[in-house]
């Protein structure tokens, strides 16, 4: 139940399919087949992933193949992420007795 | 606060949801998309705001690598509004040193912002009276989400770490129906045998992604740390009674 490809070395025929079926759906194309090997590689991770968190969550919610399921954890939270802690944020003063517009 | 809201029921209240591709902009998108249903609830009228001129004008110059909604709302007090998107687009990527704030006439401004209570009822009851405001929370579940009610605990969704802004655009609780299914299709039994009280987010990663661009937390738990930061602007006088109130 496996392929061996020169790229990716030996993978479950399902997952490469999958990840077909993935790059499909969201445009994906890779600059080498090296680089396709790394993605197929997480996308294998991130499938497993979204398993695990399917297990564990306690509410309705699904998880399982997004067009992030080729980004890692780091890759992810840097692009779509805030990428800074916030040090302080605006002090928010005690509130005015007086809720009458132009009063300070 | 009454059992349910959702803005997207009014309207032409909520604009269209926003993709924010490579650019770290979360920030900048949610407070136009807080902007533009304030906007739109108070004065019924239409506006699109230039998410581009909060990226190339904030203070900080941080832009497309990151920043945090009260940056924005600072940006538009000094600059005395915003563009709006048709005259002043998303490129992509910001120009730090290229604000055209003042080339382009304003569609919106705002009175000033306010952080909320951390309390999910306080909350949940200005939403239902005020509009949407946006909420940062931490992401992590959201790269494999799909759709449904996200219900973790502290140690699935550290609330302490948010690195997400977004805006809360609701609330109610899941039909039995779905909780039913949930319980049917899982071999997990602490699956939930009630309806789930959930908050709906608007998200800025396209319509494509999870419930149409939105998705759902569990509301009670400080779900991924929704409770950190609730900001919002407030957009004109204020009034007694509002133009619109929040449909159930």
């Amino acid at each position: 139940n496996s392929l061996y490809t020169q790229d990716s070395g030996p993978r479950p025929m399902e997952l490469i399919e999958i990840f077909k079926l993935f790059q499909v759906q969201f445009n994906r194309s890779y600059s080498s087949p090296a680089e396709y090997a790394r993605r197929l590689d997480i996308f294998a991770h991130n499938l497993a992933q979204a398993q695990r968190l399917q297990e564990e969550d306690l509410g309705t919610a699904e998880f399982g193949m997004t067009p992030f399921s080729d980004l890692t954890e780091e890759e992810f939270g840097q692009l779509y992420g805030h990428q800074k802690i916030p040090e302080r944020y605006p002090t928010v003063g005690k509130k005015v007795e007086s809720e009458k517009w132009g009063e300070s | 606060v009454p059992p349910t809201c959702d803005w997207r029921k009014a309207t032409d209240i909520i604009s269209p949801i926003k993709d924010q591709e490579k650019c770290n902009c979360c920030w900048a998108i949610a407070a136009a998309d807080n902007i533009e249903a304030l906007w739109r609830i108070r004065y019924r009228q239409i506006v699109d705001v230039s998410v581009q001129e909060l990226l190339d004008c904030d203070r900080c110059g941080n832009g497309c690598t990151g920043g945090f909604v009260w940056d924005a709302y600072i940006t538009v007090l000094n600059n005395s509004g915003l563009a709006s998107e048709k005259d002043y687009p998303f490129q992509r990527h910001a120009k730090p040193h290229r604000c055209l704030a003042k080339k382009y006439k304003k569609v919106a401004w705002i009175q000033d912002f306010i952080m909320l209570s951390s309390n999910e009822q306080v909350i949940a009851g200005y939403l239902a009276a005020h509009g949407p405001i946006t909420v940062t929370i931490n992401m992590e579940l959201l790269q494999h989400y799909q759709k449904g009610v996200i219900k973790a605990t502290p140690s699935t969704c550290d609330p302490r770490y948010v690195n997400h802004s977004v805006l809360l655009v609701g609330f109610g609780k899941s039909k039995t129906e779905e909780g039913m299914q949930a319980e049917m299709t899982s071999s997990q039994s602490r699956k939930p045998r009630h309806p789930t009280p959930y908050w709906i987010l608007k998200n800025s990663w396209g319509a494509h992604w999870g419930e149409k661009g939105y998705f759902r937390l569990h509301r009670g738990n400080n779900t991924c740390g929704i409770t950190k930061y609730p900001f919002t602007a407030r957009v004109g006088q204020p009034v007694k009674k509002l133009p619109v109130s929040c449909p159930p």
